[in-house]
């Protein structure tokens, strides 16, 4: 989903 | 995970870990924006609130989306939540008189109002959550603004202060790679936002990292800029 890229970092 | 995101993370908390440092180490936190610092703990708060998230399922015993990177990153947002709490409040409490208060002039409105209206408008979903974490990505990239407008008044830094600066400018542009790195190798991974925002952090320490690198090259404790 898009509100999941980039959520997985700091 | 790969080697670049690792560094990244680890100089940025290195970046803490050199401030804390100076700061008991000297007992002072002279050259030091207050301004930069407290928009980092805004930033951290209103990029990790997902950390509640987390601690329900901890607490429901729903471990099974908890992986290995979940458990990392938590324990790196905690870290970095009490690391950027404990820098505000050493430099309002026990070094509060050493302070650059007077030279630390940026109008924080001046960042905080621009990156509230572009979260609002550009953002991936137009949720709370999703809004302040789009914010706070907006606002790291620009928060260093008045530290760097505090170096330039001062026009030199101590070396601590220009190892902290370059650590904290450092881990934005490892990231850049690291994007790059997970473009290529991920399907579908791609986030506009983040990449533009941390393209233009990683420019802002542009000049910084030029003066530092001639300063690291020349053998000088302090980074001076020239008059």
């Amino acid at each position: 989903a898009a509100t999941e890229a980039g959520h997985d970092e700091l | 995970m790969n080697i670049f995101r690792i560094s990244a993370d680890l100089l940025h908390l290195a970046s803490f870990f050199i401030l804390i440092f100076k700061m008991k180490a000297t007992k002072s936190c002279k050259g030091i924006s207050f301004k930069t610092q407290l928009m980092y703990t805004l930033v951290f708060t209103c990029r990790y609130l997902d950390l509640f998230h987390v601690l329900g399922m901890m607490i429901t015993f729903n471990f099974a989306h908890i992986t290995g990177l979940t458990l990392y990153n938590t324990f790196m947002k905690i870290l970095f939540l009490a690391a950027s709490y404990y820098i505000v409040y050493l430099m309002r409490t026990e070094l509060k008189s050493t302070s650059d208060d007077a030279r630390d002039t940026f109008v924080l409105w001046h960042i905080l109002a621009p990156c509230a209206v572009l979260a609002l408008i550009f953002n991936a979903q137009f949720t709370i959550l999703e809004i302040l974490w789009t914010f706070s990505i907006y606002l790291e990239a620009v928060a260093v603004m008045p530290q760097l407008m505090l170096l330039i008044e001062t026009g030199e830094a101590d070396s601590l202060s220009s190892h902290y600066m370059f650590a904290v400018g450092g881990y934005r542009a490892l990231y850049l790679v690291n994007w790059v790195y997970r473009y290529a190798t991920e399907p579908y991974y791609s986030n506009w936002i983040a990449w533009i925002a941390g393209f233009v952090q990683t420019a802002l320490f542009g000049d910084f990292f030029y003066y530092y690198f001639v300063k690291i090259m020349s053998g000088d404790a302090a980074l001076k800029l020239p008059t």
